[in-house]
């Protein structure tokens, strides 16, 4: 664009880049985005909390959401995901979509009763949802 | 995983997270794989493991619970604060190695009372920790008597116990009266206003048994009690009668099972740490830690 203003000052400025993002979006991002939702959960009622000692709330959160035929690098979406949305598209649609499901963890401390009166505390991987990935 | 019924299985909602009126009984169904098939025991992680065998309508029904002394659980809930954050997230510490403490209380403890008990006589305890809730993935890293004292009973502001503990063992399962493997002497301070445990690292005591996957650790301590802080300003006194809580058992371990959150950095990794642990949650040290210097 600044190529143009030179050749020709009076000519209709470019669009700003944020403007470009918000143009492109709407054909880029389905409403629904694949996104990390919030889930809390309260031992208390799966009644483990005669079991589970601390903590008493957990939130392991999910995801969801549409995965959009453009993936790229919003998604850290592996070149795989781009190639399985072709297959879908044009080679077998019994090939599912990818989905949007999580891409990282963090790991949760749990305080619990063993059944012979011990009590154990431990820490467990992968334990809440943190980001999400369309795969 | 292999496809089992109810599982990830698209048609019904993962039964994890779903939470019916009976969500126990629903993960229980929920995670049977279809007939012939091994139980799914092995597939589920030790917490789900845990709570599949222990639903209401559990496969094993509701097995009978021993539940925990009130102190020991005080003690594992402020144990819990320290080492994680409101919402459970296990806090970073430098230098920390161990993912799991498992905490024993003795499964039988017999005073051997003589019959009549002066102050200042030897009081002895016999205790059997079983340990059969350690898994072959939880590797030792550190092992702690853990004492309190009945504070139903008066006591003077500061008492020193001096302590001889005696690690009993068969070594010949015909053998009738277990004979003394290895033994330890050490004191034990108690200053009754600041606190109401004191931990005694008997790591380097029990590391061999725990090593050969031993399952019951059975010790004898003999103990005497008098007031004062021979170390402190006040000088030993007279005999105290007092009642010592059989001591817990506490344990450190890193358990290496995939489940298990694994800290970043390894023993041998970067800045060679003094020691494998950061300081467990404050009670006081047992002054007479026979090596003298932390473990």
């Amino acid at each position: 664009s600044r190529q143009r203003r030179n050749e020709n000052p009076k000519a209709a400025p470019a669009t700003s880049a944020g403007n470009l993002s918000e143009y492109l979006k709407q054909f880029a991002f389905p409403p629904h985005e694949c996104e990390l939702h919030s889930f809390r959960l309260s031992f208390s009622q799966l009644r483990w909390d005669r079991w589970i000692i601390a903590p008493h709330r957990y939130s392991p959160q999910f995801c969801r959401g549409d995965c959009p035929r453009a993936l790229g690098h919003r998604y850290g979406s592996p070149v795989h995901t781009m190639v399985q949305t072709l297959i879908y598209e044009r080679l077998d649609p019994s090939v599912p979509r990818p989905s949007c499901v999580p891409a990282a963890y963090s790991p949760l401390s749990v305080l619990t009763i063993e059944p012979d009166g011990s009590i154990v505390y431990k820490e467990y991987e992968d334990m809440i949802a943190t980001k999400c990935t369309c795969r | 995983l292999p496809r089992s019924r109810g599982w990830g299985d698209s048609a019904g909602a993962p039964g994890f997270l779903a939470a019916p009126e009976d969500a126990a009984s629903q993960l229980s169904a929920g995670l049977q794989l279809p007939q012939g098939e091994a139980p799914v025991h092995g597939l589920l992680p030790p917490l789900l493991k845990a709570l599949h065998d222990r639903g209401p309508r559990g496969r094993h029904g509701e097995a009978p619970r021993l539940q925990p002394d009130s102190r020991a659980l005080r003690y594992m809930k402020r144990l819990y604060r320290m080492s994680a954050t409101r919402d459970g997230i296990p806090k970073a510490q430098r230098g920390r190695l161990y993912n799991t403490v498992r905490l024993f209380a003795p499964c039988w403890e017999c005073e051997l009372r003589p019959a009549h008990l002066g102050k200042g006589d030897v009081h002895s305890v016999d205790l059997l920790f079983n340990l059969d809730r350690v898994t072959t993935l939880e590797h030792l890293l550190k092992s702690v008597l853990l004492y309190s004292f009945d504070t139903s009973v008066p006591i003077s502001s500061s008492i020193t116990c001096m302590c001889h503990l005696s690690l009993k063992e068969n070594e010949f399962s015909s053998q009738v009266c277990p004979s003394t493997s290895h033994s330890l002497d050490f004191s034990l301070h108690f200053d009754v206003r600041k606190r109401k445990w004191v931990e005694m690292d008997v790591t380097s005591f029990l590391q061999p048994l725990i090593a050969m996957n031993r399952r019951n650790v059975r010790m004898t301590l003999n103990f005497t009690c008098l007031t004062g802080d021979p170390q402190g300003s006040t000088k030993l006194g007279n005999a105290v009668n007092v009642t010592l809580v059989p001591p817990s058992l506490l344990l450190y371990l890193n358990d290496t099972s995939e489940q298990a959150y694994h800290r970043g950095s390894s023993l041998g990794h970067g800045r060679k740490s003094s020691s494998p642990l950061v300081d467990p949650p404050r009670g006081d040290r047992g002054r007479g830690n026979p090596q003298g210097k932390r473990a």
